[in-house]
């Protein structure tokens, strides 16, 4: 996502 | 990526094998909450709709494929193929309690407000709740067969493990998720009193039992 905390966890 | 999500990846892929394998070895899914397991298929579901147009690594885009695809062969096998081992009598806990506070936080704490964001938050606080089914059933029946134990002490670790992971990203990344942050905070207090009787029974090798 732009700008926002990315999900990259599980 | 580092070692304390790597172990807590790890911790719950391990827990899932052993869920199977509990099942498979007993033949029997005695024990285990059916309504913990279609909210975790949920929580897959609404937090990996990204699947299908965010790339991120092949680790990241096996493990979802996995723990969508087992938690719903863990729901097959639970309604259909051990269907009579499953008691519903004494799996009551109320998961409207759960779905909706966590439809409202979703609400309210998110990132951006868009479907996949919304749905992605929501995840987050369902996983959060999700085991409360199970550990009321444990609750009710007082005891657990010990391959049962190591699902869920498993499952603890896991969460327990991403503690560290962000505390270490914090300082290393730079990088701060409130919402899953306090939602994963809340998710391993919840395993504490599990935690504690594992520790000081199953891991001294007598029978896991809560005190009448």
């Amino acid at each position: 996502g732009s700008g926002t905390v990315p999900h990259d966890e599980l | 990526m580092n070692l304390f999500r790597l172990f807590g990846d790890l911790s719950h892929l391990a827990s899932i094998i052993i869920l199977l394998q509990k099942i498979r070895s007993t033949r029997s899914c005695r024990g285990i909450s059916f309504k913990t397991q279609a909210l975790y298929a949920t929580v897959f579901i609404t937090r990996y709709l990204d699947l299908f147009y965010d790339w991120v690594s092949l680790y990241n885009f096996t493990m979802k494929v996995f723990f969508i695809a087992s938690s719903c062969y863990i729901l097959y096998l639970m309604r259909y193929k051990y269907r009579p081992t499953h008691d519903p009598s004494i799996d009551t806990f109320r998961v409207e309690y759960l779905l909706g506070p966590s439809a409202v936080l979703a609400l309210l704490f998110h990132y951006r407000f868009t479907v996949p964001e919304v749905f992605w938050s929501f995840s987050i606080f369902l996983e959060a709740v999700a085991i409360l089914p199970q550990l009321f059933m444990l609750q009710r029946t007082g005891e657990a067969e010990t391959i049962t134990t190591h699902y869920l002490a498993a499952l603890g670790a896991y969460r327990a493990l991403y503690i560290p992971n962000w505390i270490y990203r914090y300082f290393t990344e730079d990088m701060v998720d409130p919402i899953a942050v306090t939602a994963g905070i809340v998710q391993t207090a919840l395993y504490l009193d599990f935690f504690y009787v594992y520790f000081t029974k199953v891991l001294q090798g007598q029978k896991f039992e809560l005190p009448a």
